[in-house]
């Protein structure tokens, strides 16, 4: 089964 | 005091039209740059990127930097009251909680002015490193919405693996499942109909459809799309605005558990 990633794991606050 | 004055308002119009579904509300900022946009939708799986540059319009005066608070079903509801043809001057003042949209039209017999209210919008910003991508496609944008649009028929997710070969969208669903392979194509008579894929190495990523479809709303802003992707990372689907910039939607992939 796969889940959705979020966005904010991939790129940093700035 | 910012003042900018777009000679081809109907840009402004498909850009709202285009990101509209997938962001409530947003910050426009205002710089030396550009007037740009960055927003999350509101689960934070997708993101959106837009930059209409200084150069690109007829008049620019942006005095100091400026970060307006916009809901965009507002805003698209006051551009759509601006004819296809018209010229549209967005004016703000520097701490107003106001914007206004002026429309021209284009023998200068109709003018008009619509105030909308500003709101204070607590968004996040994320820094996107520049990227050098491990595959990169560029195809028609009318190309790509179909695929998109076919296969969200059929199932939910796409898979998008990108070989030397070509580029195959697949899916699966409870009535059955789809593949769509895609070859590079470079002898067409006009270049934005050609198919072209570079390949660093091979790459297979899965997305939910919902949001590439939502993304093909940006379709009528550029004649192709460039889908750039690297393994275990997010994709992200440019559609270039004429002399202007661009928009990027950036979607995070599905991941094994």
């Amino acid at each position: 089964h796969s889940a959705q990633a979020s966005m904010k794991s991939f790129f940093k606050s700035k | 005091m910012l003042e900018l004055r777009l000679l081809q308002g109907s840009l402004l119009k498909k850009v709202l039209e285009a990101i509209k579904d997938l962001v409530t509300d947003a910050n426009f900022d205002c710089s030396a740059t550009g007037f740009s946009l960055q927003a999350m939708d509101s689960s934070h799986v997708a993101l959106v990127a837009l930059l209409l540059r200084a150069e690109g319009f007829e008049h620019y005066r942006c005095d100091r930097n400026l970060s307006m608070g916009m809901n965009l079903n507002n805003m698209s509801k006051m551009l759509k009251c601006a004819g296809n043809d018209d010229i549209i001057t967005i004016k703000a003042d520097d701490g107003g909680d106001t914007v206004t949209f002026m429309f021209e039209s284009p023998n200068q017999d109709k003018i008009s002015d619509f105030e909308m209210k500003l709101m204070d919008i607590d968004s996040e910003h994320l820094g996107i490193p520049e990227t050098e991508y491990e595959a990169i496609i560029r195809m028609p944008s009318q190309e790509f919405a179909r695929i998109c649009r076919d296969l969200s028929t059929i199932g939910d997710t796409v898979v998008i693996s990108a070989s030397k070969e070509g580029v195959k969208f697949s899916t699966k669903g409870d009535i059955g499942s789809a593949n769509v392979v895609c070859r590079q194509n470079t002898s067409v008579d006009k270049p934005e109909d050609a198919t072209v894929i570079e390949i660093q190495q091979p790459v297979s990523l899965t997305f939910a459809l919902r949001y590439m479809n939502s993304f093909t709303k940006a379709t009528p802003l550029s004649n192709t799309v460039t889908v750039s992707m690297s393994n275990e990372l997010p994709v992200v689907v440019e559609y270039k605005i004429a002399e202007m910039g661009y928009i990027r939607f950036y979607l995070a992939p599905k991941i094994e558990e």
